[in-house]
């Protein structure tokens, strides 16, 4: 049975399936979250304070990245990542917080994959994938870090998806080949 | 009122032989059917394979103990069919002997008026036989004709005779007595009948009454509904793919609560398997965990010590848990599910981890530390291998032995591969896909060997790839794929039960990534070309060297489970062709779909 | 928002699973 600790304003479920715990740690969150809401006429709106902390941060990443310093310009841009998701509290419009983390997230990409990061650049790609974005600039990355990560197999089936959606597509079409050939080294 | 009982024995023997034969004579037969087919059936059009002898050798000597302990328990000669029929026709047989020996019977059966038996003829006899007959007997029998030192008894029983024989003549010649003899069985017309019932008296009297009472609450009261019963309890507890509900309704739930976040391990399918309902049924004093464990040592190849049989025992019924789990997987439209739970079974069938070097290390006697740690070349295929001397490939896989060497190097190129030769969507009769028609995936591959030097599929002639088009094609497609042979024997020494896989066909849609359909199973394909040589360490030149009249093209037709689009256009399908038993035996395409007028 | 959040946490363990089978 549920436990509430009064000083935390926590519930507890001892011996929780992980559905159930899964849950748990929402309501948690969302109970943290409301008691450290200042103002109590809150609306979606996004709070304009975390949008400056977290626009400053990644401002600052562009820059870096304009002055060619990869390395700390990915730094940046991951801090402002993690600010968002520290700042941002769950009512605050979806809509909004999705697109913010997926427009840094596509940044994120293009700096690990600069500087040779790929199984990062793929966890963020498989990030966008998971959240319905669907471009051929995704395919693309993806078909790219998948062979500087030799796995020929997943890239060709990631490059065929990328033409079936977008069939005229140069750039597919030309790790296609690219791919064809490693993978043909690959098989012998 | 009062009913005449069988006390002389006379009708109940016909009464339970006739019982006994109406079901003994249809079993008879469809045991002696099933004996000698059993004997031919698919082993008949499987194809041999050089793998069968290597499969028997390496099998240990443990698990031919094993095998023999629990396949084939009771032979179709001592099963209880057969033993039913034997003692049946015993019955039958003492039965007969019983209604032979019955003088009652006998009396009865004399009474039997037979013209053509009193006349001396055949039943065929033809109408002057009949007459001529007559006239001979006539003559010997007629009172006026007979001798005159006959006592009066034997008169009279010549004269009877006489009588029977003229009463035989009409019932054949004369037009009323012969209605009568037709309809009553006797010249004279009706005769005297009786009415009873078929069985003896103490049955149904006060002294055996309250047996047959008896055997009649015990039969319909508890026989019946026993096995009534147990019968539908039986086929309610198991899925159409044979699978326990339980297992399948946990596996059902399992991909309904999946979340996409989590990436889909063989570590993972194998959790699930180990919760299935057989398992707890074979051993109800063990836990999921020690399943899994156990499995585990199965892919690690390690010994489990006194578990050791159940080890092998839940191995072998992994096969029919991973289609059921298949086939839910592909209703709920997984691909990931789907692809892990194939890349299992093929861990399973060959009790190696699913990794980077599967396919390498599949193979039997590799050192896999000497393979993993001497590497210089990354080498993850079995085609890569095979681009080295047999001698340096001893030298990679860690093996000193030459006879070793070349056991492995058999399995090694008698491991299909498929290459893609043609693919479309066909509607039988129709040049194009129209809208809205029926469209099935007709993929033409060609089998080959990891050893074979490579060569594109423009190569082969159309005339090679093109599909029977006379009527009866046309109305069943499918029908000429089954003349392809059935696959040989998986080379799978540490698999308990000898077996023959199978590719699975799955076909998803490349808009969104899911699978569309149930999965396609085949098993037929010729492996003839496996034999060829062809290696690519010898051929110099592809062109003038490959002639593709020596090559066989194998057939592999897809059921497209939805219509085609009701619009024009251009739909892209992901085929995928995933072996269960060997890794590198795969084929994963993407094919259009144009629809058009 | 909470579903997301968790999405993105699990990159971590994502990549750890992912670098081992390859």
């Amino acid at each position: 049975s549920l436990v509430y600790d009064v000083n935390t304003k926590q519930i507890q479920l001892p011996e929780a399936s992980d559905d159930m715990a899964m849950n748990i740690a929402q309501i948690n969150k969302l109970t943290q979250d409301l008691i450290a809401e200042s103002n109590p006429n809150f609306t979606p709106k996004p709070r304009d304070d975390s949008t400056a902390m977290i626009k400053k941060l990644f401002e600052n990443g562009l820059k870096q990245t304009k002055q060619q310093h990869f390395p700390e310009a990915l730094k940046s841009i991951s801090l402002a990542i993690e600010m968002a998701q520290r700042k941002r509290t769950p009512w605050e419009a979806f809509a909004i917080q999705l697109q913010e983390l997926q427009f840094m997230v596509k940044n994120r990409i293009d700096l690990c994959l600069i500087q040779g990061k790929f199984m990062d650049a793929l966890q963020d790609i498989e990030l966008l994938q998971n959240t319905g974005v669907n471009t051929s600039d995704v395919f693309i990355r993806k078909t790219d870090a998948l062979i500087k990560l030799k796995q020929y197999e997943l890239a060709k089936v990631e490059c065929e998806r990328g033409l079936s959606l977008d069939p005229t597509n140069v750039k597919l079409k030309a790790l296609l080949l690219e791919n064809t050939r490693k993978l043909a080294e690959y098989n012998g | 009122l009062s009913y005449d009982y069988d006390e002389s024995s006379e009708t109940w023997p016909f009464f339970l032989l006739t019982l006994l034969c109406v079901v003994l004579i249809p079993l008879t037969i469809a045991q002696l059917y099933a004996l000698l087919k059993s004997e031919n059936s698919e082993k008949a059009t499987r194809q041999k394979s050089p793998l069968d002898e290597l499969d028997e050798r390496y099998t240990s000597a443990k698990m031919i103990d094993f095998q023999k302990k629990f396949s084939n328990k009771r032979s179709k000669l001592t099963s209880k069919r057969t033993i039913f029929v034997v003692v049946g026709w015993a019955i039958v047989a003492l039965l007969v002997n019983k209604i032979g020996g019955n003088e009652a019977i006998k009396e009865a059966a004399s009474s039997l008026f037979d013209p053509y038996e009193l006349l001396g003829i055949a039943t065929s006899a033809t109408e002057k036989e009949v007459k001529s007959a007559y006239r001979k007997l006539s003559v010997k029998f007629h009172p006026d004709k007979l001798s005159k030192d006959l006592t009066e008894q034997q008169r009279l029983d010549m004269e009877e005779q006489y009588v029977l024989i003229t009463k035989a003549y009409k019932a054949l010649t004369d037009e009323l007595t012969r209605e009568n003899f037709l309809r009553y069985g006797h010249p004279d017309g009706p005769q005297a009948t009786s009415h009873g019932i078929a069985l003896p008296k103490f049955l149904v009297n006060s002294s055996g009454s309250p047996l047959v009472i008896i055997s009649y609450i015990a039969m319909l009261g508890f026989i019946l509904p026993f096995f009534v019963s147990r019968w539908w309890s039986r086929t309610q507890s198991f899925t159409k793919k044979g699978i326990h509900v339980k297992s399948a309704s946990y596996f059902a739930d399992r991909l309904f609560n999946f979340k996409p976040s989590q990436v889909v391990t063989v570590d993972m399918i194998i959790k699930w398997l180990s919760h299935a309902e057989e398992f707890k049924i074979f051993y109800p004093n063990l836990t999921p965990s020690v399943f899994e464990s156990l499995l585990h040592d199965h892919l690690n190849r390690s010994s489990s010590s006194d578990l050791e049989d159940v080890k092998l025992r839940i191995v072998a019924k992994t096969h029919s848990l991973l289609f059921g789990l298949l086939d839910i997987a592909t209703s709920f439209r997984n691909l990931e599910i789907t692809n892990v739970t194939l890349d299992t079974f093929k861990s399973i069938v060959q009790a190696t981890p699913s990794g980077p070097y599967s396919q390498i290390l599949q193979l039997p006697n590799v050192n896999q530390k000497a393979f993993l740690e001497g590497a210089v070349d990354d080498i993850r295929t079995l085609g890569k291998l095979f681009t080295f001397d047999d001698k340096k490939i001893g030298k990679i896989l860690g093996i000193d032995d030459e006879g070793k060497l070349k056991d492995t190097l058999t399995v090694a190129s008698q491991i299909p591969h498929l290459k893609i030769v043609r693919a479309e969507f066909k509607v039988p009769g129709e040049p194009v896909v129209t809208p809205s028609s029926t469209p099935h995936i007709v993929l033409k591959v060609m089998v080959r060997s990891a050893r074979h030097k490579f060569f594109t599929p423009n190569k082969i002639p159309d005339e090679m790839c093109s599909e029977p088009q006379d009527f009866d094609s046309l109305r069943d497609p499918f029908a000429s794929t089954l003349e392809q042979p059935v696959i040989p024997e998986t080379f799978a020494p540490y698999f308990p039960v000898k077996r023959t896989g199978s590719w699975c066909c799955i076909v998803v849609l490349q808009k969104d990534g899911k699978v569309i359909q149930t999965p396609m199973i085949t098993n037929r394909l010729s492996f003839v070309n496996l034999s060829k040589d062809f290696d690519k360490r010898k051929v110099k030149d592809v062109d003038s060297e490959f002639d593709p009249k020596e090559w066989e093209v194998g057939t592999i037709k897809i059921p497209f489970s939805q219509p085609a689009p009701p619009q024009k256009g251009d739909y892209f399908f992901r085929v995928i062709v995933k072996n269960t038993d060997y890794f590198g035996a795969d084929l994963d395409i993407t094919m259009p779909m144009s629809v058009r007028d | 928002n909470q579903a997301l959040k968790r999405r993105y946490q699990a990159e971590l363990a994502r990549k750890e699973i992912f670098t081992e089978q390859w």
